[in-house]
């Protein structure tokens, strides 16, 4: 060891795309942030750490493209040399930050003349900002110098070599054998493809597939910073642009692996802030989820919380002061995270909360800063620290959030005929491009 | 030896300051390297990068120095030079 070794005291730790590459016509924002999330995944394959994307200004890894002098003592040089850096873990506060050079011609999936590939350096870079530094081993990852393409993100493994030093960091993940050698299969090809977010079904949208336009929704949540809307076994997911990923809702359990199959629907979601997890309510029970996967030992009772058995309508995290809250029908309630217990002296009349109605649908923190509470086909912006709805609230749902005109529908009923198909009458067949939105369902 | 021609307005001394094979540059004397430093800079240089020790700039440690690389130092600041004992 050159160097007293560095890490990181916690293992979960978020992340963040601050800025990105300003002249690739390659590389997209989505494609850029699903490489970052593959590249880490590389470490936290094999260790025991978590890393969460998160939209807020004090993510752990802070990832920016950048270039020239900016100002860290790292100047990048222009095409070629220096490419990419990320700070060691420690008390500094740009412990973990990755820095990619914007001036390269960042690529993925292209040959090794086109450019540099993004997904290899991000992986050694990010192997730096868990805290190891180079080595002169050639077929190491961190070896200091490009070495080109390291092929599939989705099937990239590290050398053994590289696997003995992040373990000797941080260990062994429970699910990873140490003693599998350079050479030798692992005796399960690991379901690499099972943690892809996949919420496209290749199936025709069913029929009761509810209308987005229509709806009210049973919870509404912030996860990774994209807002998540649920109506019965589905649910719409859109960016944290507010862009819809996709018309069709997607199939809540072909995405949150591990919910009942029973289970018709949800009454409150929200993302823990101390660990990013995730935790549905129904009734009186309620799921943990990492990820999209459900953790061990669940369902649980609510009153873990310190909650009422008799369910919960509404949770949130409020970003002004990070603690949960959860409202059921005229009382609210304030949970610590850090002590996992309720705040003393709750519950309290949701009366305080000025201009918002009792019995809410669900509630939501969003990047603006903003608290959102849906009701009905309404909901209603509290700003900042604010305990009251701004004037010009309650506004419609599903025209500020889920592209809808005022008089849109999803689908035509279905007990109609479709008069567009039978009488050649498209006057009365609803065109989305007159509304000026094109949506398109895409992955990266 | 002479500068190599890819890395981009470095010369070749700084670039082995830069990645942690040379200690920073004296305040007193400025630039100035010892040759006896600066061969072992080179060598440590050249067995880090799985090259022949030649201890010169020799065209295969010229070409090593252009490749794109990561900014961080190869041998982080304080580890070279004298040790105490």
């Amino acid at each position: 060891a050159l160097m007293p070794q560095s890490k990181w005291n916690k293992r979960h730790l978020s992340w963040r795309v601050r800025t990105f590459p300003k002249d690739s016509a390659l590389l997209g924002h989505d494609t850029v942030r699903a490489l970052m999330h593959y590249a880490l995944k590389v470490w936290s394959d094999i260790a025991p750490l978590n890393f969460h994307e998160v939209a807020g200004s004090d993510a752990d890894i802070q990832i920016d493209f950048t270039k020239a002098d900016h100002e860290d003592g790292y100047p990048f040089d222009g095409p070629g040399g220096t490419v990419a850096h990320a700070f060691f873990p420690g008390e500094k506060f740009s412990a973990g930050d990755t820095h990619f050079d914007d001036d390269e011609a960042w690529t993925f999936r292209s040959p090794d003349a086109d450019g540099v590939d993004l997904f290899a350096v991000a992986v050694h870079e990010f192997g730096h900002a868990i805290g190891l530094i180079h080595t002169s081993a050639v077929e190491s990852i961190m070896r200091p110098y490009y070495q080109g393409p390291v092929g599939d993100p989705l099937k990239y493994h590290l050398t053994y070599e590289d696997k003995v030093r992040v373990w000797q960091l941080y260990g062994v993940r429970d699910s990873v054998s140490h003693t599998d050698r350079p050479g030798v299969p692992p005796p399960t090809e690991p379901p690499v493809l099972g943690d892809v977010p996949n919420n496209r079904s290749t199936l025709p949208m069913a029929r009761d597939a509810p209308d987005r336009c229509s709806s009210h929704f049973d919870a509404v949540a912030q996860i990774r910073g994209e807002a998540f809307f649920f109506k019965g076994k589905y649910f719409w997911r859109l960016t944290r642009e507010k862009h819809l990923v996709s018309l069709r809702p997607a199939q809540i359990h072909r995405f949150w692996r591990g919910l009942p199959p029973s289970l018709d629907g949800v009454d409150a979601v929200y993302e823990r802030a101390a660990d990013h997890k995730i935790v549905f309510f129904k009734g009186s029970r309620y799921w943990l989820f990492k990820d999209n996967i459900m953790e061990e030992g669940y369902p649980r009772p609510i009153s873990d919380f310190g909650l009422p058995l008799d369910g919960v309508d509404a949770a949130f995290v409020w970003l002004h002061n990070h603690k949960t809250y959860f409202f059921r029908e005229r009382r609210y309630w304030r949970y610590d995270e850090q002590l996992r217990q309720m705040d003393p002296g709750y519950p309290k009349a949701s009366a305080l909360w000025k201009g918002l109605p009792p019995d809410l649908d669900d509630a939501m923190s969003w990047s603006d800063g903003s608290s959102y509470f849906f009701k009905g086909r309404e909901y209603w912006r509290v700003p900042g620290s604010a305990v009251e709805a701004e004037p010009g609230f309650p506004r419609l749902t599903s025209t500020d959030w889920l592209l809808c005109s005022q008089m849109q529908a999803d689908s035509p009923d279905p007990e109609a005929p479709d008069a567009a198909a039978t009488t050649g009458d498209t006057r009365r067949q609803p065109d989305r491009a007159h509304d000026g939105y094109e949506v398109c369902s895409c992955t990266s | 030896g002479a500068a190599p021609s890819g890395t981009a307005q470095l010369d070749s001394v700084d670039w082995l300051s830069r990645f942690g094979y040379l200690p920073s540059p004296d305040p007193v004397t400025g630039q100035l390297q010892t040759q006896e430093a600066l061969t072992r800079a080179i060598r440590a240089m050249q067995r880090f990068g799985g090259l022949k020790e030649t201890g010169i700039f020799d065209q295969d440690t010229l070409l090593l120095m252009g490749t794109p690389r990561c900014s961080l130092p190869d041998v982080p600041e304080g580890s070279t030079g004298r040790s105490r004992r």
